[in-house]
């Protein structure tokens, strides 16, 4: 059974591929085998891994406009058992050319379906800055929906949108999908923060992971040296901070 | 002589809202009549002043989609001086709907050019954090073009695509598109943000404000207020240094 988790939020620099990248190599760590696929048109996850997005012949954008089969696209990482999808600029034009096609929201899911058996325990898919086609696709076909948050004001309020995204797929095209907010880039020392955070948790109980990413340079290097950072600063508070998200998630899959 | 300023970049959460809003404020201290337009969906710049976008009934949307007349959608708000276009939701749809029409990247230019006299000195168009159809309307319109940069990886990466932009954008339909690039939300007690505006610098030289906008907590609460900086905290640093950058603005507007 494969866990699809869809790493979205509309709000822009919330962590959303930093977590892409940095849950994912947590996971492998605890022996899982997982595949990173990266839908953005700023390939920063593709880029963080060392790849030159401009050079990638087969990307996310195959997949969704022109259907190639999904492990086409794949490539193995240095990291055994990290497989990616890349992507690059080309797939901003899905925006365009996606929502003409009937059932244009399901193409991603049923492009994961096909594969039998599917070689992966997770699959983790990063998001634009955008509720468009692209972040409907990645919604459909999710199992769970991970929503980086802020503890700020404009991050906090896109949550209002997100909800009311969540509800939409839920009626159209995945009756199951679930939620969990991550609240990502906290700065214990702020008050603005705390005081959000607080928020947060209050509103949506259940609905924040127990696991809190707090503010931590060494994420903001790792990207540079093309590199997650369990693997550039395997001891730092951002690699330890996301191997325990690593094994909460673990613990919501097993009992789901 | 109204000058169009275009707040752009693919990055997310680099200060692109908070520097049009708070640019805004401090050219209208500086005695300037200013517009501003939130061209985003999260509609970030018109809940920051206050309002509430799903309430707003003519909006920018209707501006770019319906081409109502651009004062149509205005509105004053508690700050002299400082005129508003809102945004909500709907505006993610123009990112299916324009680009069959043939010229619509240069829709928000020909509604901007039909309000005579311009009763302005400064507009000001809030992007979302993706370079589509909106994003192609504001650089088709704008004399300059704002990019708002933190010194971190992935943000200065985008220039990359946004380079290839600005040159397509001056080829195809605004010969005359200048930029300028301002460095947001500096810690300067960071290495890697000290590396990164270093190497900024030298690559652009010129094309980088002098001005820089460094941390300040107060910036996040500002929107909370529903104020600017410069009404909410006028003597703290953030307030400070936007004023600084409408001086350089200005200076730059007077030059070219
Ligand atoms: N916990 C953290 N501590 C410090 N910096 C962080 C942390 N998490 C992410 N960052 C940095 O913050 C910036 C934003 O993160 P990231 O790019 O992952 O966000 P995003 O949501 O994917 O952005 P976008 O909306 O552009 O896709 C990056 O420069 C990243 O290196
Ligand atoms: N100089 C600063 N110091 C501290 N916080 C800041 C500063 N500038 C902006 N912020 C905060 O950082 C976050 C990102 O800023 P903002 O939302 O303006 O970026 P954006 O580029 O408009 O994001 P998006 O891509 O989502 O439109 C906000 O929570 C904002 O309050
Ligand atoms: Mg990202
Ligand atoms: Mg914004």
């Amino acid at each position: 059974m494969t866990n699809i988790i869809a790493v979205s939020n509309e709000k822009g620099g919330v962590a959303k591929t930093t977590t892409t990248l940095s849950l994912g190599a947590a996971l492998v760590e605890a022996g899982q085998r997982v595949l990173l696929i990266d839908l953005d048109a700023q390939a920063n996850l593709t880029l963080a891994l060392g790849y030159e997005p401009g050079e990638a012949d087969t990307t996310s954008s195959n997949v969704l406009i022109e259907a190639i089969p999904l492990m086409n696209a794949h490539r193995k990482t240095d990291i055994k058992n990290l497989d990616l999808i890349p992507s690059n600029a080309r797939i901003e034009s899905a925006e365009q050319f996606l929502p003409v096609r009937t059932g244009y929201t399901t193409i991603l899911r049923r492009s994961i379906e096909k594969v039998k058996p599917l070689p992966y325990d997770y699959i983790l898919l990063d998001c634009p800055p955008a509720l468009g086609a692209i972040t409907l696709n990645a919604l459909s076909a999710a199992d769970l929906l991970l929503i980086p948050t802020q503890a700020e004001y404009f991050s906090a309020y896109a949550l209002r949108n997100m909800m009311g995204l969540i509800r939409r797929v839920r009626e159209e095209s995945n009756t199951n999908l679930a939620y969990r907010i991550l609240v990502t880039m906290l700065d214990r020392r702020n008050r603005t923060h705390r005081n959000i955070h607080d928020q947060l948790r209050s509103t949506f109980g259940e609905g924040v992971f127990n696991t809190v990413i707090e503010i931590d340079t060494k994420l903001r290097e790792s990207p540079i040296a093309g590199l997650p950072i369990t693997r550039y600063k395997p001891g730092t508070r951002g690699a330890v901070q996301y191997r325990v998200l690593a094994q909460e998630l673990m613990e919501y899959a097993k009992e789901t």
